[in-house]
């Protein structure tokens, strides 16, 4: 049975949500200063992450955005440190 | 990348188990030639320890794994990951045991995930070129091809130079081999103008009719947006070259890809549960293309830019003597030539007869 449109929509949410924490959250970056929260919100991160993959930079997880974040990959974030 | 990188060139490693998907000598061959594109370009000398703390440990492991404050997902998502030059964890590379490991190109290749990875381990962070090695994505390319781009070796040369026996110049990559044309199956042929151009994995080969050496220059030399492993090109009646990669094409005309590309395929008139092309060369003489896909063709007339009714049709019908999937295509005075493996077969499209059978490899006076 087709996957009912609000349930996909739901399972895109997460994975953009768990991608971006994963490789483009703020506290893995050096230039964080002390315990500031990380107010980034998710739509700054994709655009971090649109403009990193050379993607359309909306701020909005389209086809494209989401297809990429469905590859295999590794783990390291894209940006700021690991370690 | 990350400075200072490791205060020192000789570095141990250690491969602290293994994964069943491979046999133990397939996992050390992986390793150590991972290891060897390193050191190919700069002064670090790689040497493995069987017991005690290596700088780099490597280990297999899935989701929470060890110490590891890093978890893995499963299959598929996150292949590995690695940490930089450092203490404790710094430089440890893990690979996630849920996926599939091997040496060729179905699950994940152990030497090109490993090669990453250990970019990470001597303080490279990602980079945003798709050519690169360090680009986040994972991409086969063939274990033939030398996997580092300019970039990865301007990188990892930024931190530790380049290898003592060379001046210390512009990041190069290791001396190409003689340029004999690709040593194992060609991906795509097309003409541009009076050139053949041979394209494989990375890599082209430009060849003039009248001269015997082939140029070999990297794809991105030329087009900097396009994903190396071409597989099907083509020169059309309007002056312009089309590239195919998957269910995406590229139209470049003189030496610019055109705006607005890459387009899906569909938009030629393929169906949708088309996902890719083999082959294509266009008949200058009728101003149509045909476009092999297994061992069926599609027609495309340049003219209406449509696709022909009544395709597909078996190849072996039109083409007598082309049984076997087409890798690659070209016209060359009016006759076809055909490739597959390490054979090329000249076809005559007005006889419709092969008139000859020759080594894929005759056109570089090797």
């Amino acid at each position: 049975l087709p996957i009912h449109p609000e349930k996909r929509n739901e399972e895109d949410a997460k994975l953009v949500q768990n991608y971006l924490n994963k490789f483009y959250s703020a506290e893995t970056d050096p230039n964080q200063l002390g315990w500031k929260i990380n107010v980034e919100s998710t739509a700054e991160k994709l655009q971090k992450m649109q403009q990193f993959f050379g993607l359309k930079v909306t701020g909005k997880p389209d086809n494209e955005t989401l297809q990429i974040m469905k590859n295999p990959r590794c783990g390291v974030p894209d940006v700021g440190l690991y370690g | 990348f990350t400075l200072p990188g490791w205060k020192k060139t000789k570095l141990t490693y250690r491969i602290v188990n293994y994964t069943p998907d491979m046999s133990k000598e397939d996992v050390d061959k992986a390793m150590e030639k991972a290891f060897k594109v390193w050191s190919a370009v700069t002064p670090l000398i790689f040497t493995r320890i069987q017991r005690g703390i290596a700088d780099i440990m490597i280990a297999f492991g899935t989701k929470a794994h060890g110490q590891c404050p890093r978890f893995f997902d499963g299959p598929l998502g996150v292949l590995a990951h690695a940490f930089p030059p450092g203490n404790g964890l710094g430089g440890d590379v893990h690979f996630d045991e849920d996926e599939d490991w091997t040496i060729g190109s179905v699950g994940f290749n152990l030497f090109l995930v490993a090669a990453h990875e250990f970019g990470h381990a001597l303080g490279l962070s990602h980079s945003s070129d798709q050519r690169a090695l360090m680009f986040p994505n994972y991409a086969y390319v063939s274990p033939s091809e030398f996997p580092l781009s300019p970039d990865d070796i301007s990188g990892i040369q930024s931190i530790y130079g380049s290898p003592p026996n060379t001046p210390d110049k512009r990041p190069t990559t290791p001396t190409s081999p003689k340029t004999c044309g690709p040593q194992t199956p060609v991906d795509a042929i097309t003409t541009l103008r009076q050139e053949v151009i041979f394209l494989k994995g990375r890599h082209l080969w430009r060849i003039y009719p009248d001269n015997s050496e082939a140029e070999r220059e990297l794809i991105s030399t030329f087009w900097p947006n396009l994903p190396p492993g071409i597989e099907a090109a083509y020169e059309n009646t309007k002056d312009q070259i089309l590239l195919f990669k998957g269910n995406k094409f590229w139209v470049i005309s003189g030496y610019q890809v055109l705006f607005g590309y890459p387009k899906n395929i569909n938009t030629l008139g393929f169906p949708k549960a088309v996902k890719k092309v083999d082959a294509a060369v266009c008949n200058k003489n009728t101003g149509k293309t045909d476009f092999f896909i297994g061992d069926k063709y599609w027609r495309f007339d340049e003219n209406s830019q449509t696709m022909e009714k009544g395709y597909p049709r078996l190849t072996v019908s039109e083409f007598p003597g082309i049984s076997q999937r087409v890798d690659a295509v070209f016209q060359q005075k009016g006759l076809f030539y055909f490739f597959h493996g390490s054979k090329q077969w000249e076809f005559d499209p007005i006889a419709k007869k092969v008139i000859r059978e020759i080594k894929s490899n005759s056109w570089f006076n090797c």
